[in-house]
């Protein structure tokens, strides 16, 4: 989705007879402003171009190879880099119980996601149960339990209890046997101190498989400075993109995982609980330029 | 002397790229230095004058006259005016998912009924998991009455019933909640604008998240292009957001933003005031 507009810029080059320096700054500005438009962070832009722009330059050319498709080769190569070479997958270790811990700023999608991993795992044959250590939404219990009552996986919570970590603990106790406990939090912000301590405290409380960031896919320049505060906090394993259905081309997400390190492993595509597909890093470029 | 756009252009691309840093959206970005940069033309300086220090002032004003917006939009004088006339003042609230919607509703319920009106909630989000359920738990809190129906029953109807209730009961005003939709769904689209054909709302307030990057410009364009919006709030200013999005959003709908949002709890809304996000982008 970084696409449409890169592809456009790629078509003008192919048009051009010969390429020369102008012809690849030309390029390179296009490509700056696409970025841009995509919600990548302006450094990360920055920083990416200024490569792209000496490599596209100064490399010498593989025998046999236009110059033009050297330079198509570059741009796709940087960006594949940035995402990580290849998927990947969520591991779920067999034989025992794994615990995913899901956390994300305000109304990024958390809960929806959630219940769309349950029902991915639950098609795989995995045996799920969910928490809700949510203790501030109005109805956050009521929304979990709705969702996962679509495809039958228990929920545990507890309205009157207002200590996640002591409604995370009951819950695992209660689900010993199953294969994969996922735990809900509330979201939060990296300048609500108090709530980023609460989130510590519920990771060493718990102490999850790995830990699942669910990033706003239309978030603009703010994701990679909130993406680090959560990382610094608790390392994230792995980052899950959700609204990617909309007209929003995710470059936020991008930057997010720039900034952490943290690999996308999956992307939501809708409000329905079918609606998570893994991410495929060179699909998702390929897709990206067109 | 004159000055020349060669030595401008560059101070102008630095203060686009902050722009940008600062969630403004690229396109709205090229229009305000495109304007700006029209507006400089041929200005004449002194040999000494600081040109950034020109030229940041000039976007200032640029700024500051993008904000001043063909209609103003007063909450509390139109709620005045409706309870003269006797008539329950409606007003429902849009936007994409997660935006802040249902929260927001739950402060502006705070506000009037601090200012001594009486307030009734209507549902009309009847498809999400647990919408009626958290707005329920809000109403419970502030003492207001709900009008809800069942999950998958018409979000239109639900607004109806609101305000016939408010109308029997001469209730100051009827807030209605909305699901969220993505402004690429035409179906959803198709929906909210039915609901606004039935209710006939006084304000239509689009509901945007601050954090929210190039996407403001598609979401403000097309809530206002279908349903004719009275103005915006925007929410979750607290999360460190830089406010570009308020600019990307006016300068897109030529509406007002009545209100930032800047906080979970019901006194978390404040007055949107332009100075503030100008004074925090150009400093
Ligand atoms: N269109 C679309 N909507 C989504 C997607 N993921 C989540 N949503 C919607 O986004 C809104 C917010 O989702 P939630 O799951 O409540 O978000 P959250 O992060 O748990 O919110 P908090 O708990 O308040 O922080 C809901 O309306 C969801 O249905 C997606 O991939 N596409
Ligand atoms: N920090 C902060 N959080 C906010 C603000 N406004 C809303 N939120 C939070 O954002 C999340 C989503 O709020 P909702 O009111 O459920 O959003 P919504 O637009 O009704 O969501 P949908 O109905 O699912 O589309 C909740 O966790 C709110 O507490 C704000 O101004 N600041
Ligand atoms: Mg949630
Ligand atoms: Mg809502």
């Amino acid at each position: 989705k970084l696409g449409s507009s890169l592809y456009e810029s790629l078509k003008k080059m192919f048009g051009a007879a010969v390429v020369d320096e102008a012809v690849v700054k030309d390029l390179i500005r296009d490509l700056q402003r696409s970025l841009l438009q995509a919600d990548v962070n302006v450094r990360l832009v920055l920083d990416l171009s200024k490569r792209m722009e000496e490599r596209a330059l100064k490399e010498k050319v593989p025998p046999g190879i236009p110059r033009k498709e050297h330079v198509v080769k570059v741009v796709y190569e940087e960006i594949v880099r940035l995402l990580g070479e290849k998927p990947v997958p969520l591991k779920v270790t067999p034989g025992k119980r794994n615990v995913f811990m899901f956390i994300g700023v305000q109304g990024s999608g958390k809960t929806t996601t959630v219940a769309k991993l349950a029902r991915y795992f639950q098609k795989r044959g995995f045996k799920v149960a969910l928490i809700c250590a949510d203790t501030f939404r109005a109805g956050a219990l009521a929304q979990l339990s709705q969702l996962a009552a679509q495809i039958n996986v228990p929920v545990y919570g507890d309205e009157d209890e207002k200590n996640p970590v002591k409604i995370a603990l009951e819950g695992l106790k209660k689900f010993e046997k199953y294969d994969i406990v996922i735990v809900d939090t509330a979201g939060r912000h990296k300048d609500e101190k108090s709530l980023i301590e609460e989130m510590k405290i519920l990771q060493e409380e718990i102490k999850p498989d790995e830990i699942i960031m669910v990033i706003d896919g239309t978030m603009g320049q703010q994701a990679a400075a909130q993406a680090k505060a959560f990382h610094e906090a608790t390392p994230i394993g792995s980052i899950v993109v959700a609204k990617l259905d909309g007209s929003a081309r995710g470059g936020g997400a991008l930057s997010a995982v720039a900034a952490t390190g943290a690999p996308i492993k999956f992307i939501g595509t809708g409000e329905k609980i079918d609606d998570l597909e893994p991410f495929d890093p060179p699909r998702f470029v390929g897709r990206l330029l067109g | 002397t004159e000055l020349k756009p060669e030595e401008i252009r560059e101070i102008i691309w630095e203060f686009k790229l902050a722009l940008i840093e600062n969630d403004v959206a690229v396109v709205v970005a090229d229009h305000i230095c495109e304007q700006l940069e029209s507006n400089l033309a041929g200005l004449k300086i002194g040999r000494f004058n600081d040109k950034r220090k020109i030229i940041k002032e000039a976007l200032r004003e640029t700024l500051l006259k993008l904000f001043e917006t063909p209609n103003k939009v007063d909450l509390i004088e139109i709620v005045k005016k409706k309870q003269v006339l006797k008539e329950p003042c409606v007003i429902i609230f849009v936007g994409i998912n997660g935006t802040g919607k249902t929260t927001t509703i739950a402060k502006i319920a705070n506000l009037l009924l601090k200012r001594g009106y009486s307030v009734v909630l209507a549902c009309s989000d009847t498809f999400r998991a647990g919408s009626i359920e958290q707005l329920e738990q809000h109403a419970k809190k502030l003492g207001v009455h709900l009008i809800k129906h069942r999950y998958g029953s018409d979000a239109a109807a639900v607004a109806y019933d609101a305000v016939q209730y408010a109308k029997t009961r001469g209730i100051n005003v009827v807030l209605v909640d909305t699901a969220g939709r993505m402004q690429t769904n035409k179906n959803l689209m198709a929906e909210m604008e039915k609901i606004i054909r039935v209710v006939k709302p006084d304000l239509t307030i689009f509901v945007g998240d601050a954090l929210t990057g190039n996407d403001a410009v598609s979401q403000a364009e097309e809530f206002n292009r279908y349903v004719d919006i009275s103005g915006s709030i925007l929410t979750k200013m607290d999360a460190d957001a830089k406010g570009g999005a308020a600019i990307s959003i006016v300068y897109v709908t030529k509406k007002p933003i009545l209100f930032l949002g800047v906080g979970q709890r019901y006194e978390d809304m404040e007055l949107f005031k332009p100075d503030l996000i100008i004074n925090q982008l150009l400093n």
